[in-house]
């Protein structure tokens, strides 16, 4: 089963393995192409040798089966410290700790019931949003009363208005007080009343 | 344990120093054993070249793939991070592989900052609504005091002109 | 594998910060 480290590619961005394929291939390619370096360097020094290659009693196939000879062990053993080193680097080197959050997740530490707890914040928050628009609608109930009352004041006061132009009307044509002056009618007229009864009796 | 980066290079160079004990002059010179019986001294330059060449080609790879992924800086994050999280011992969170279900805990705060603006707003709007009732009712009254004061003004003018209609009919006869 | 494990590491690390972004704009847009 592979492990596919996807906690540790998320935070280097490539995956822990292509990393470590990429230096084994890298290293073995190195390895190999020093190898052919040698061997080529051997045949020239063979070559260059009083009595050249085949003189000198060394073929250059003697000389490639040295070279695999050599390679051979020596892959075995690059093979074998490389696995120790893959282990080294996969367990200490490109890995994050299984207690180790990365930056980006801190909030799951914060919130470990993430979903759930998102769903009840949407609906407290639905609810709450619920209350809040009632209230908005009652807020706007009770503008739309103040602004009838605005009007129905201006109204009621528009109407006393009149009756202190009544009343002022009254006293610009010397009527002073409505109700005194009609006290005064009144006295008047019963006085006239009286005088009238009074010029009636002695009249008989 | 030491920085990321220090490992790195240490178990690197412990490979190399394996790699090259392994492949020692001694087993070099035995796999071409004619040739350096023909010119040892040549065979152990050219040793000594093939592990200079192989250290040299292996250390700059790393240095490249350091440069490539930027893994100095990036290992010392990662030192940087653990060291943050020193002392839990508890495995971390890792992602469930049900992206919606590892959306909910990024979104909590924000959601529980809407649920704080819509309890400032529904408390903002109830206080506001508090003291328009409040307008509200002291409107009423001042509408029913200024009803009262015309209603008193319209019974005393009818009043009179009660009084008035009763002079005249008395005046009348 | 590799592409695949790359990818899906790289919206994990990118698209919660995309989402809560889009989330707080929403969000903004709504209270307004």
């Amino acid at each position: 089963s592979v492990n596919p480290m996807t906690y540790e590619t998320q935070f280097f961005g490539f995956t822990p393995q292509t990393c470590l394929l990429r230096i084994y291939v890298a290293f073995q390619d190195y390895l190999f192409e020093v190898m052919l370096t040698v061997e080529r360097v051997i045949l020239k020094r063979l070559e260059a040798a009083p009595g050249g290659g085949e003189g000198g009693g060394v073929s250059p196939v003697q000389i490639r089966k040295g070279t695999e000879k050599f390679l051979r062990f020596l892959k075995e053993r690059f093979d074998g410290l490389f696995a120790t080193l893959e282990t080294v680097l996969l367990q200490l080197v490109l890995r994050v700790p299984d207690h180790v959050l990365l930056p980006e997740d801190r909030s799951h530490a914060r919130h470990p019931g993430g979903r759930e707890e998102l769903a009840r914040l949407r609906e407290e928050a639905d609810r709450l949003r619920g209350r809040y628009e009632a209230e908005a609608r009652a807020g706007r109930a009770l503008m739309a009363e103040l602004e009838e009352q605005r009007a129905a004041r201006a109204q009621l006061e528009k109407t006393l208005r009149w009756f202190d132009g009544l009343e002022g009307a009254w006293r610009e044509h010397g009527g002073g007080d409505p109700r005194e002056s009609l006290a005064f009618l009144r006295r008047g007229a019963h006085r006239l009343r009286d005088v009238v009864g009074d010029v009636e009796s002695k009249g008989r | 344990t030491p920085p990321r980066a220090q490992l790195l290079d240490a178990v690197v160079e412990t490979f190399l120093q394996r790699l090259v004990a392994a492949g020692s002059f001694r087993r070099f010179a035995s796999c071409y054993r004619r040739f350096h019986q023909l010119q040892p001294e040549v065979t152990r330059r050219i040793y000594d070249q093939f592990v200079a060449q192989l250290q040299a080609a292996i250390r700059d790879e790393i240095s490249e793939i350091k440069a490539e992924g930027n893994l100095g800086p990036v290992l010392d994050a990662l030192d940087a991070i653990v060291e943050e999280a020193r002392g839990q011992t508890e495995p971390a969170w890792r992602p469930s592989g049900d992206p919606e279900a590892d959306t909910g805990s990024i979104l909590v705060p924000c959601a529980q900052q809407r649920r704080a603006a819509l309890l400032r707003a529904l408390r903002g709007q109830r206080d506001e609504n508090r003291r328009l009732a409040q307008a509200v009712l002291a409107g009423r009254e001042r509408i029913r005091a200024l009803q009262e004061r015309i209603q008193a003004r319209r019974d005393a003018w009818q009043a009179l002109s009660q009084d008035q209609r009763e002079l005249l009919t008395s005046l009348g006869g | 594998l590799d592409e695949v494990i790359v990818e899906t590491a790289m919206k994990r690390k990118q698209c919660p910060r995309k989402i809560l972004e889009q989330v707080i704009k929403i969000t903004k847009a709504q209270q307004e």
